[in-house]
């Protein structure tokens, strides 16, 4: 494992507290979109099947674990917990419209036509498309909150530290996964925009907009 | 862990 790799599993470790973190303080999940938490959910799901078929070492399994964890303790906060303040008025990207895609995909383009390949493309594909309904929620209400640009930062970050840790392994090892690489440029694009905004007008204010 | 996969990373 190289320094990327880590650093993007610990992008996306602290990306994910960030916003576990932030719904339970404020006990609030206003302007997180729900779906796009599910979606993550389900990308976890399916991605990490292989908890129950193989085991890779402790930090591997350890993390997975946190993951799923996380993901649907954060879905359980915004559907149940804190549901009053979900904001569902604004949370209305079509789900059906990454997901169908995105299985069709999964099932003419793998590795392996295998239920646990199937699973394991289809959910990188996923990924790659998930953040789409929180990133449409905060054009539409026009901003986002601090800490809510801050989760949405690190979780960004995670996939291009990922991207570099494919450009190492590519001249280090040799090693090379188109899809996980052409998902992760995807992924890591739907962010730019984000990045920007974040980087020349998230300094020093107390609130992000988006130009729609 | 030089063998690393592709299923190896998160």
């Amino acid at each position: 494992m190289n320094i990327f790799r880590l650093t993007g599993d610990l992008s996306h470790l602290a990306a994910i507290i960030i916003l576990l973190l932030k719904i339970w303080k404020t006990r609030s999940c206003a302007g997180i979109s729900g779906k796009s938490q599910i979606l993550f959910a389900l990308v976890f799901t399916s991605r990490y099947l292989d908890l129950l078929t193989s085991f890779i070492s402790l930090y591997n399994t350890t993390m997975k674990v946190i993951y799923i964890g996380c993901a649907y303790a954060t879905v359980y906060l915004i559907y149940a917990k804190f549901k009053a303040t979900y904001d569902g008025n604004h949370d209305t990207f079509r789900v059906e419209f990454l997901v169908v895609p995105v299985g069709g995909l999964a099932f003419l383009v793998n590795h392996d036509f295998s239920p646990l390949e199937i699973l394991w493309t289809f959910s990188i594909y996923l990924e790659s498309v998930a953040i789409l309904p929180q990133l449409f929620m905060i054009s539409k209400t026009g901003e986002a909150e601090t800490i809510t640009t801050h989760y949405l930062f690190f979780l960004g970050l995670y996939r291009a530290l990922y991207l570099i840790n494919w450009i190492w392994r590519f001249y280090f090892e040799g090693f090379f996964d188109m899809i996980a690489i052409v998902a992760g440029v995807v992924q890591t694009i739907l962010y730019c925009d984000f990045f920007y905004l974040y980087v020349t007008k998230g300094e020093g204010r107390s609130q992000l907009s988006i130009p729609t | 862990e030089e063998t690393d996969s592709i299923k190896d990373e998160l």
